[in-house]
């Protein structure tokens, strides 16, 4: 219903400005509908403007910012309806240190009521987790598990 | 809500049975390139629903399936488990009793291209589990699972489909 | 054959004259996301000779113009000269002299939207730098060149345009 | 024509298939023509078998093998016709560390005849370079560029 979605749209809308300064340490974005008089049916639109730099339409920003902000609207989505986990697939290939930091950083705040599940080659962010496991194919073509418990580590450790 | 283990046998590359027990936090999954960690977002993304081949990188559904190597055989299934826990009660008329701060919902695909779904070990239907899965933000293409290259294709996508995101989830 | 020195002023984020001298060997560029690295590899591209805005990641040819902060104006031009070297002799009738051993290509745009190119900083025709690139392996649509995300798309690409690439080389 | 075009296909072909064994460190491939008979316009198709996996369609390779066997194809294409500079931007960034390091040992031998440019935001990467620069937008929105060349420290120092 046109209800529905305009609420969810008011909100996810909402979510996305406060990702995006949080992952960006500033500037601002707006989701747009392409026709005000159709809310029906009207596509969206994704304007961001990182820090310092000028308003433009996401297509213009580099690799790593497109990266950043296409994150902060699908966190912006799942904040206004959280599932009980969210897998994230390398979303940490084309950061850089910084905005690799900023994105561990708000991970492990939404992870005190959400499971992450983080794929990653990235060491800043393997730092961040609770549990590692590691995927092996020693056997060539068939993977296997071996898991890391960082906290069973520590509380064996003390 | 929260999920606490995931099993697989015969899904893509995990030929044996392998447990992945879910801690509360973040987990980060590691290893070389080709090794089978997208393999396990395909699982969760499969056992929660999944019905289209190409989302799972493969041209039809039976590519989940194990498919051999030199020295092992093709299995003749794929089999995921997920045990999980929601915080509301949840009635399902029809489907099979269950606890729902501890129970598992599974998937099993056979060569001949039956499926079959499974409620805390019980044959169910597949919308049984999409009905226990409403409202929980799991299911088919969910926003909550970011496929490899998924963070690309949003913004590369036209204005009609990032729309049909914002719609999932209203 | 080897480039010797990038020249870029008012091209994208480079507001400022800068110059960029290149070593034998491999030389790396590093920076923080958005600072301007492939914005350099952009200026390679276009100095070329590359025609497409869409391959320079921009709607309209004019938005290769520096177009201002809010403490600087956007500039009237861009321009960028490649300094290089090539091994052997060409001929480029009606084209200024230079010496292969040591010359530069350059090309201007301003906001009219005239272009020009230069050879040695003298102005010559587009066509004269497409004679003097020939069979450099160097040009609009490189394989010489890979773009952010042009490894992904190579994968993707339709089997008619994998044949493209290796036309362009044959 | 075809026969330039069969030429050139073959040589690819052959240089494809010794520098996807170099960056697997094994494995086959190959470079084949959809439709046989028609060499005049004929698409072309992509076969990957890493180390001890299956023959199989390029795109149900993984994230990274898709990018190495991509990198493969298109370093043979240059092999062929080499041109005074090769630009590389970020192809690093899906690849694990072993993977980033048969790379970079490639890009070094190839660097004997060819100037490269690698934009990158990989530590091991950067270590291989003989001259390093760093791009800055002190002011934002405009570029500088800052150099450190680490020939010239090292004949500094020595
Ligand atoms: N049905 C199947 N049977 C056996 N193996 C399979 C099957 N489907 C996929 N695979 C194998 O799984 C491997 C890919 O695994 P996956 O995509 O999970 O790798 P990854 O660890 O995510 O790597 P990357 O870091 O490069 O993204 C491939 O080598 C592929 O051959
Ligand atoms: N015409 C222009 N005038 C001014 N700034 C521009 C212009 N065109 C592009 N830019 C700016 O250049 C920046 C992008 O630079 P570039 O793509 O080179 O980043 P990058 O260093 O490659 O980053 P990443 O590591 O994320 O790939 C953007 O912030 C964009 O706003
Ligand atoms: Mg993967
Ligand atoms: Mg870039």
């Amino acid at each position: 219903s046109i209800e529905q979605f305009e609420e969810a749209f008011q909100a996810i809308r909402r979510n996305f400005q406060e990702v995006f300064q949080i992952l960006f340490g500033g500037g601002q974005c707006d989701l747009r509908l392409l026709d005000e008089d159709d809310v029906l049916d009207s596509g969206i639109d994704i304007i961001a403007q990182p820090p310092g730099k000028r308003l433009q339409n996401v297509l213009l920003l580099s690799g790593g910012e497109k990266a950043l902000t296409a994150l902060a609207l699908l966190i912006a989505i799942f904040r206004y309806r959280p599932s009980p986990v969210c897998v994230l697939d390398e979303v940490d290939a084309p950061l850089d240190d910084a905005n690799v930091n900023r994105f561990t950083r708000l991970v492990t705040e939404l992870s005190q009521n959400t499971q992450f599940i983080i794929i990653t080659h990235n060491k800043n962010t393997m730092e961040t987790a609770q549990t590692m496991y590691g995927v092996t194919m020693e056997e060539p073509g068939v993977s296997k598990i071996i898991g890391v418990d960082f906290r069973q580590q520590q509380a064996l450790a003390s | 809500n929260r999920i606490k283990k995931l099993e697989l046998v015969g899904f893509k590359s995990f030929c044996d049975r392998t447990h992945i027990p879910f801690n509360e936090g973040v987990t980060v999954i590691v290893g070389p390139n080709g090794c089978g960690k997208s393999n396990i977002s395909d699982a969760i993304s499969w056992v929660v629903g999944e019905q289209s081949a190409k989302s799972l990188r493969t041209d039809k559904m039976e590519g989940v399936i194990f498919n051999g190597t030199q020295k092992r055989k093709p299995t003749g299934f794929a089999e995921v488990i997920l045990t999980l826990s929601l915080d509301h009660e949840i009635e399902i008329p029809g489907a099979p009793e269950f606890n729902p701060a501890n129970f598992s919902i599974g998937r099993r695909l056979y060569r001949s291209g039956e499926s079959e779904y499974y409620l805390d070990g019980q044959r169910c239907r597949l919308k049984d589990i999409q009905a226990l899965l409403e409202g929980t933000g799991l299911g088919p293409n969910s926003y909550a699972i970011l496929e490899q290259g998924r963070i690309g294709q949003i913004l590369s996508s036209k204005p009609a489909e990032r729309r049909s995101l914002i719609e999932e989830a209203a």
